[in-house]
């Protein structure tokens, strides 16, 4: 095994979802507009844990969350 | 590594040797519980330093597409897996998309990756032993001391330094995101770029693209441009060339959900 250090080219998944009912696809029909930012941060660790990483920071604004990951 | 969630769509990009692609299904399956369904997916990489360290999927690029094939719903029915070549046989970019339908929204994402960094610039995301700091305060400093905030000024920045060495910063400007990620070793020196853009948005990509590489003065750099409704890639060459960086290889082909993708590489003279 050659020797290793860490990998820094980067994996990246990007995933876009929609409301059931096409009507609610105007965002303010997906419960006040946050859609998927109403992941709670529970469910957003377990994906995180699948994927072997945890938060270490995180900020958002009116648009987007944002959260700092280490592996 | 960094994770954003907006409304409608989640984007996670992580180094190292994480199994990426373990977040499909749990993703789903918490999304349906708040009524969402998935419209579409793109997964997109470069060629691993480390190749044989990397954990199942990951394994390999057919492994990743089988994978994302079997957990994802009939209903993306458009699906597409590619490899992008170069002339560089270290540099290579793999894509994969899948969609319920062909929609190109009118956003570019740019996906740029460095190697080789400039040894000075690289030695600026070590920390300084006991330097009584914690990720976070030790994470400003880097962003301060490499005039990193400068390439959006209008960003607010959430940055952080790891120990011994490493840095990851997220930028928030509105509804776009941007984000670094640094691996400063030598021998496998690694700094990553990406950021989002809209119609309007383009006409920066060149500005902000000298500034990334002013900051890390790569000997290598592949910038992967994805864009529907805007060919912001033809901006890269006029704006990376000046600053001694030859264009080496440049392909481009379409995806269903994601429009077109263009993979351009770049070395300096010194190569």
């Amino acid at each position: 095994m050659a020797v290793s250090g860490f990998e820094g080219f980067e994996k990246r998944l990007e995933l876009h979802f929609f409301g059931d009912d096409p009507t609610e696809m105007d965002l303010n029909n997906l419960g006040r507009g946050l859609g998927l930012r109403r992941l709670d941060f529970d469910s957003l660790q377990q994906v995180l844990h699948a994927v072997q990483c945890t938060v270490v920071s995180a900020v958002g604004n009116l648009y987007f969350d944002s959260y700092v990951l280490s592996e | 590594s960094s994770l954003f969630v907006y409304p409608d769509k989640i984007i996670i990009k992580t180094c190292g040797t994480t199994q990426l692609l373990k977040s499909v299904r749990p993703l789903i399956h918490h999304a349906r519980h708040l009524g969402l369904s998935l419209s579409s997916v793109r997964y997109t990489r470069g060629n691993y330093i480390f190749p044989e360290s990397q954990p199942f999927p990951h394994t390999s690029f057919k492994d990743e597409v089988v994978y994302l094939e079997d957990s994802l719903p009939n209903s993306l029915r458009f699906r597409k897996a590619s490899v992008m070549p170069s002339k560089i046989p270290t540099h290579s970019w793999h894509v994969f998309t899948a969609s319920t339908e062909i929609d190109l929204g009118d956003v570019f994402t740019i996906e740029i990756c460095m190697t080789e960094l400039d040894k000075v610039s690289a030695g600026k995301f070590f920390r300084r032993p006991s330097d009584g700091k914690n990720g976070d305060s030790a994470g400003k400093e880097m962003t301060e001391a490499t005039a990193i905030g400068n390439i959006n000024p209008s960003a607010l920045i959430c940055d952080y330094a790891f120990d011994p060495c490493g840095y990851s910063m997220n930028g928030i400007d509105g509804d776009r995101y941007s984000t670094i990620h640094v691996t400063p070793e030598d021998g496998y020196s690694y700094a990553s770029f990406e950021t989002v853009g809209s119609r309007h948005g383009g006409d920066d990509i060149a500005r902000v693209l000298k500034k990334v590489a002013q900051i890390f003065r790569p000997a290598t750099m592949s910038v992967s441009t994805t864009s529907a409704g805007r060919d912001v890639w033809g901006r890269v060459a006029s704006a990376l060339e000046p600053l001694g960086l030859k264009r080496r290889s440049c392909a481009a082909d379409e995806f269903p959900s994601a429009g077109t993708v263009v993979y351009q590489t770049f070395t300096t003279r010194r190569k």
